[in-house]
């Protein structure tokens, strides 16, 4: 549902940034 | 109020610190919250915060379950969905959601959702016991009576480890075997010793 408790959502919203810039690092060149 | 936000803000610190800073490599951090539940004085330990590493050797360990393709059908589609409910736009077209998640990225994923009511798991013996526990190797955390030790295992983890501090328990977990050293449990002790 729509609603995480905020640390929940900070958590995860820190968790995909950091996802993303170690995918760019792997494979920086993605199509 | 405005020492608990404090101290909420500077936990990612914290964690990062403690996991960049250590000999080990570790897979990731997390900080379970301690907070009272009702009248009864029952505690429970939820989420308070998360720092995700990842593995050293990505292509060390996949275990069936992250190499099903149904499995990671699954698996990108919920990151589909929690990073819409994260940018609030429908439809993500972020790549990154579309890349393979790994087994420990899977397990940090889930321990989101997770809590311990009195001592219940692994953080929780390690509050109600006011005692580390560290669980190395696999035949360890199979053995452990604890549903989120052997749930570590499956998702690939060799070390399992929840130390206690004032108001909560920090865990660490590692794809790699790393044995109890009094190191750790010091940087623990400093970094999250609330009083100071």
């Amino acid at each position: 549902n729509g609603d995480l408790p905020i640390f929940r959502r900070k958590s995860l919203q820190r968790f995909l940034v950091k996802r993303k810039e170690r995918l760019t690092l792997v494979t920086p060149y993605a199509c | 109020p405005s020492t608990a936000l404090f101290n909420q803000e500077t936990l990612q610190q914290r964690l990062q610190t403690l996991i960049e800073g250590a000999r080990e490599s570790w897979t990731y951090a997390i900080y379970w919250q301690s907070s009272v539940v009702d009248y009864t004085g029952a505690s429970v330990l939820g989420w308070g915060d998360g720092y995700y590493k990842g593995e050293e050797d990505k292509g060390k360990r996949r275990t069936a379950s992250s190499q099903s393709a149904v499995e990671q059908e699954h698996r990108k589609k919920v990151l589909r969905e929690l990073n819409s409910l994260i940018s609030g736009s429908s439809g993500s077209t972020d790549d990154a959601v579309d890349e393979e998640v790994t087994d420990t990225e899977w397990f940090f994923l889930v321990s989101m959702t997770q809590s311990f009511v009195n001592g219940s798991g692994l953080p929780g013996q390690a509050f109600f016991n006011s005692a580390p526990i560290w669980v190395a190797g696999t035949e360890r955390l199979v053995g452990s009576p604890c549903e989120r030790a052997r749930q570590g295992q499956v998702f690939g983890l060799q070390t399992m480890v929840c130390i206690p501090s004032a108001n909560g328990v920090v865990e660490l977990g590692s794809t790699e075997l790393i044995f109890q050293n009094s190191d750790l449990l010091n940087k623990v002790r400093v970094l999250f010793n609330f009083s100071n």
